[in-house]
């Protein structure tokens, strides 16, 4: 199973929606300061279930809705789709039949948010385990933030050792 | 539980040694677990020495040469067992050239070996040419993230002008 | 002390305003107390929103509008009360090119204006040829650490190659 | 009262004797990672009165003594020099009638550090204040480490207090 397509829509700074592709190899990203790079990433980490704000630099959820600037409204609504291709029909059982596999994630200004899978409406937890099968998920080590990537060194003993269950 | 924990931990460990010498051109880096009743509440301690140097603290280690043992640490763990997606967000910023050009080429190693598929976010010009493909985030309108999929030349002037 | 400290407040907000706006080119920025019986334990909130966005949680802004206002805010502090000696370790790394040249104009700025003496660790190539005069750090022998007078060229080697 | 020279021997990865001149406006300072630019601002701050080797990233503080190479021993002993000039004959009293202040601290593995002022020693505490009353020391934040420039926008309000202090 590939991650193939990112598209947002009102999530923080990319008010109009979005589509980035992701093919193989190694696509980089580039921009000055402040332009919304590192807003990406946590668009990927949310709509795979990340559940605190603040690993998301918010200090609330409603955080990660577009909130105007001088010449635009603020919005009331974010939605992050992830579409991933399945073209051995792998996979995890729940999606083994399937080509593609959408999960997309949708919030609302002072409402909770809601996931669907293909369209049809599921719990965060499918979602998390979905993700966590397939060896990734809004924890993984593999999504490295702006900054931390001397944290690994500068963790404790035990906070490391999750790196050695990911491996396993 | 435990059986896979040891398991993996030897072939991380094998793993790392070898892309620590890569990355660092030679010096040793080894894991190891510390003392636990029970392994699976063990820990995970990193011993590293870059060409030259005693083995010491990993605190006393540069900036530099502390993003380069992690990186070798978190491709290991690929290695033993890949991820679908991998995003580093300016992981580049405290190399020097010389160290930029030997992360690209790990990474470029990495997903050919592993099919694991890399976005990078970058400021650095080497790393921007080493790329398959560029996208571009730029706020033509204040506030308003647009993306647009650029090529090398683009991206250089984006670099120049923000 | 209470005097002291409200009259340094009021400069130091006054400083930093008219720094981020040079900084950022633009936008609105400024300090304000916290509540508290006692000024003597007041803490410092910044409020900061770059141009064209919404007043905003300071953890919203990315990594380098967070480096460049704790910039205009460390060097309100210096306008208000200098310090003989600045030492600034790589605090360009997360900088785009167009926000490098604009930290090395001020650091330019507050040097002739309050005679500190700035020593400023650098990789950008921008940065390094707006000093006044460089020295490099080398490890010809591995593990032991020289440091020479040099100028822009042989940075730039020493950039280069390492 | 300025700043002139840094002198080191023994400290960290400076094991032979060095010079660092420091001159009005601005001295870039440049080189690879791990060839020992940081090394020069812990210099300073030890030399300043820093008495956590945790804020100079070493364990304990016979970490800051050169641990040796596979090339070369360690030495035991590690000293810095500040050299101040105080042309104006201004300065804090304790040494406005001398045209220069140097600032030299020694130590010995194994034992601990002392303190020189002019070649005569010196107690830390007296150190400190001199340091203090020139507007600066081992905490002030006119020194910012590497990866540090973001601390001072993610700290608490209170935090951030001792930069009006600072600044009165
Ligand atoms: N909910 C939101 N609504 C509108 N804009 C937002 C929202 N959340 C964050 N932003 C904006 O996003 C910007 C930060 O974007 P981001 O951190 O992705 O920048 P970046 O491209 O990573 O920059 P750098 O190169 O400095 O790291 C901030 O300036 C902030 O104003
Ligand atoms: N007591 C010591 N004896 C010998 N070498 C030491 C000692 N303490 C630290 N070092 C060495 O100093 C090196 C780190 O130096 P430093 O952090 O100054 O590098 P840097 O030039 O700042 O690099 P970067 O550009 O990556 O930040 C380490 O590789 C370490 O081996
Ligand atoms: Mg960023
Ligand atoms: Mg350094």
């Amino acid at each position: 199973v590939n991650f193939a397509k990112l598209r947002l829509a009102g999530f923080k700074s990319f008010v109009d929606p979005t589509e980035l592709w992701i093919e193989p190899g190694m696509t980089g990203i580039v921009g000055p300061n402040g332009c919304g790079k590192s807003n990406l990433v946590e668009a990927l980490r949310w709509v795979m279930g990340e559940n605190s704000a603040r690993r998301m630099r918010g200090g609330e959820m409603d955080d990660l809705i577009f909130g105007g600037t001088t010449a635009r409204p603020a919005r009331n609504v974010a939605e992050v789709t992830v579409l991933l291709d399945n073209p051995a029909r792998t996979g995890p059982a729940l999606l083994a039949e399937v080509p593609e596999i959408e999960v997309a994630r949708r919030i609302e200004r002072g409402g909770g948010s809601i996931y669907r899978l293909n369209g049809r409406e599921t719990r965060q937890r499918d979602v998390q385990t979905l993700f966590a099968d397939l060896g990734t998920g809004p924890q993984s080590s593999s999504l490295v933030s702006q900054g931390r990537v001397g944290a690994i060194i500068n963790a404790k003993p035990e906070e490391r050792r999750g790196l050695l269950e990911e491996a396993a | 539980g435990r059986e896979r924990l040891l398991g993996s931990f030897d072939k991380v460990n094998q793993h790392f040694q070898e892309l620590f010498v890569g990355l660092f051109g030679g010096g040793r880096a080894h894991l190891a677990m510390t003392e636990a009743e029970d392994p699976l509440d063990a820990g995970l301690e990193i011993m590293a020495s870059p060409p030259g140097k005693k083995l010491q603290v990993m605190s006393l280690l540069s900036g530099g040469e502390q993003a380069l043992t992690a990186l070798a640490l978190l491709f290991a763990v690929f290695q033993t067992n890949p991820s679908p997606i991998c995003v580093l967000d300016e992981v580049d910023a405290p190399l020097d050239d010389a160290n930029v050009d030997r992360f690209c080429a790990l990474v470029s190693r990495i997903a050919a070996e592993t099919g694991t598929r890399f976005l990078v976010i970058t400021h650095h010009r080497i790393t921007m040419a080493r790329m398959d493909r560029l996208f571009g985030v730029t706020m033509v309108e204040r506030g308003v993230s647009q993306l647009v999929s650029v090529d090398l030349q683009a991206a250089e002037r984006i670099r120049r002008t923000g």
